[in-house]
């Protein structure tokens, strides 16, 4: 597999968790 | 293999935890207010044999001076479908479908989205705010809605339409940089230092 779908998806998961982080503390 | 990308070499040598600290420690430490970062990696596009810059990694800080309530420029049939398409990418990633009010359906910011789609994005050479920067070798900073907006590249009036003044690509060993605040951020030596210190992967 293409390291660029790999770079997407693993930086779309952290994108998604740290707005998790963000909304329940604010 | 000498037929694969030079970006390639980063992939191997420096993992994308690693990308990811380096671009969290440049916005994080900066005395200025950026919105995000963006590793534009540069790579051999298989068929046409050019060069081209696609997503690596990025990190999304968001702004700092933003009220809890801001009333988004985005309408309700936007802001409906920002919050499904980021439901179903949540639904992808976590292999489960997001509970009823999860964190998921909160607003998604302008900012947000315009960091989300640029995932999707990439540049031949020359082309684009980031193929410009690799092409010439040179930073390129667009600070002021009336800059990005008078820009010729897309990128830049796009992110002038979701509250940016200022955008900045900086190259580096195998991409492009790229700093992006819903602040007016003013040319500085000291962010080009940086951005080169860090991202410089030969050392």
């Amino acid at each position: 597999q293409s390291a660029v779908p790999q770079a997407r998806k693993a930086s779309l998961a952290r994108f998604l968790e740290k707005r998790k982080e963000r909304v329940m503390s604010s | 293999p000498t037929s694969s990308s030079a970006s390639t070499s980063i992939v191997n040598d420096f993992n994308q935890d690693t990308l990811q600290q380096r671009l969290q420690g440049l916005i994080d430490t900066a005395r200025e207010s950026w919105t995000y970062a963006i590793f534009w990696q540069s790579s051999i596009d298989d068929y046409s044999g050019h060069s081209v810059l696609g997503w690596g990694d990025g990190y999304y800080k968001g702004e700092v001076n933003k009220p809890k309530t801001t009333q988004s420029a985005a309408s309700l049939a936007e802001q409906q479908y920002r919050k499904r398409v980021l439901r179903e990418l949540n639904s992808m990633i976590s292999g489960t479908p997001a509970p009823e009010n999860d964190a998921v359906d909160e607003e998604v910011t302008d900012t947000e989205w315009f960091f989300l789609i640029s995932m999707t994005q990439s540049f031949a050479n020359g082309n684009g705010l980031p193929g410009q920067a690799a092409f010439n070798n040179q930073p390129v900073w667009l600070a002021g809605s009336d800059r990005l907006l008078a820009s010729h590249c897309e990128r830049a009036r796009q992110g002038q339409g979701f509250g940016l003044q200022t955008i900045v690509c900086i190259p580096s060993a195998d991409g492009v940089i790229e700093l992006g605040s819903t602040e007016l951020i003013l040319q500085n030596s000291d962010v080009m230092k940086k951005v080169r210190v860090s991202f410089d992967f030969n050392n």
